[in-house]
């Protein structure tokens, strides 16, 4: 089971859209998939078509993570997001053991667990990275997102060399890419001088599909599944896991 | 003194984007204003042209706010933001006596004071909310934005029925808008069904020259006055003014 974090504390930079699409797209592939929502905004589970109810918070109540999971209206499973996590990001801040989400779900039985994670390097976002074998970074190619890149990359390598996790980091996906725009491909440039290993290949073009498949509770790879956004993060998926065959 | 929070735990809505440029447009208009990044990420700060240190965190450690006051790159002064303000939550969290940033700012003597917060509920933001005169709402007109506007208005409701503040939203801005794009005008629609007298008649057109001005250490209205969004923002300052005379 590989445990993947997508992660960027810069807001809006399309990690939920990368989470539900991959996660749909490797699915497909018939792998046991299944997506975790941490955000208490709980936008991955209205693009799951799930119920904003029996969050991993409900594990510090004492339930089994396996009571929790519903099924979406995509291929994946889904642990929901919601208000209550807020909850658990106090008692995970308040609890000395780290890896908590880790633990819950040790016991299960997926190829993959994508965990989609709220714009802040909060206690929940910060226990969803110790818990993980790999992060994925989805990035704006605008200028505000390249500002936050080095500290995040900073965090999860001083989480590693603490030995609190072995995280790695898998890579940076560039997200809502308009070639014709010259700031996306300066900023693109920058990242491939500065991160030439990380970078994914396929890009994810800007493509509206994506921002109205949530509208019907689904991914876009499934509302539209021959636009460009949709093939895109198909691709995407294939290089995910060409790259883990080399991990 | 007016005390704006510019706030929405949605990420990347251009809450940054309109406290810098709506900040420069008031200042423009010989208001004395001031410009607080409470955002660890110092965006506004960089739009600013100014250096991430001296934060409100400052003010923790016995330091009076006057400071750590810089002038910046555009017409308005600057608080700047950073990772320092990170031990400002810290201690804003276990602080029972809220409002600490009203207390930091009640000596000083500027007819605008705008606080750019971060994409959370955090306790940074909280104590914003609570500091403030009112918020502004930047909204970005997809689906997952509208999904967070509820618990937002919601919350800031009970901040002030608790007596906490007398925090009034002056107001929704639609940001990023693409007149082209269906998804747009369907929740804009719904924007004007269910929120009527708190939308601003401005739309913020979605305009590179805007998302290139960080770059430079300026604000979109300083960098490229002409271009379509610093035109709109000065068009939502005039707005703004107006609107608050009937307050
Ligand atoms: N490739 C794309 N093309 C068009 N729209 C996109 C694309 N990716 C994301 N979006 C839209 O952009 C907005 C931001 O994306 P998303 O919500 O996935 O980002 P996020 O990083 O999860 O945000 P947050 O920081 O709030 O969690 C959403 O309205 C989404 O529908
Ligand atoms: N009207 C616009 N036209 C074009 N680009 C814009 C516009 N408004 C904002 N942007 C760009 O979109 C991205 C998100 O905007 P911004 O960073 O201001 O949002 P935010 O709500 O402050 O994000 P965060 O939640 O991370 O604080 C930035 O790269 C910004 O330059
Ligand atoms: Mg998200
Ligand atoms: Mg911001």
């Amino acid at each position: 089971m590989k445990i993947i974090s997508i992660s960027n504390q810069k807001g809006g930079v399309g990690k939920t859209t990368t989470a539900v699409n991959l996660a749909q797209a490797i699915a497909a592939t018939n792998r046991k998939t299944l997506l975790v929502d941490l955000d208490p905004q709980g936008n991955a589970s209205t693009a799951s078509g799930a119920k904003k109810n029996n969050s991993l918070f409900e594990t510090t109540l004492g339930k089994h993570v396996s009571e929790l999971i519903q099924t979406s209206s995509n291929q994946y499973d889904v642990l929901a997001g919601g208000e209550d996590l807020v909850a658990l990001e106090v008692a995970l801040r308040n609890n000395p053991t780290k890896g908590h989400i880790a633990k819950s779900l040790k016991e299960l039985d997926y190829d993959f667990v994508f965990i989609d994670t709220p714009p802040s390097l909060s206690s929940l976002t910060l226990d969803a990275l110790i818990s993980s074998d790999g992060t994925l970074i989805p990035l704006q190619c605008e200028y505000y997102s390249l500002e936050g890149i080095t500290s995040l990359v900073n965090t999860i390598n001083e989480l590693t060399n603490s030995g609190l996790t072995n995280n790695k980091i898998f890579g940076i996906i560039r997200t809502m890419v308009d070639k014709r725009n010259n700031l996306t491909k300066d900023v693109s440039d920058d990242l491939e001088k500065h991160f030439p290993e990380l970078l994914f290949n396929t890009l994810i073009p800007r493509n509206v599909k994506l921002a109205e498949a949530p509208s019907f509770g689904l991914a876009g790879t499934n509302y539209m599944p021959e636009s460009f956004g949709a093939k895109a993060y198909l691709a995407l998926a294939g290089e995910l896991l060409r790259r883990l065959e080399n991990v």
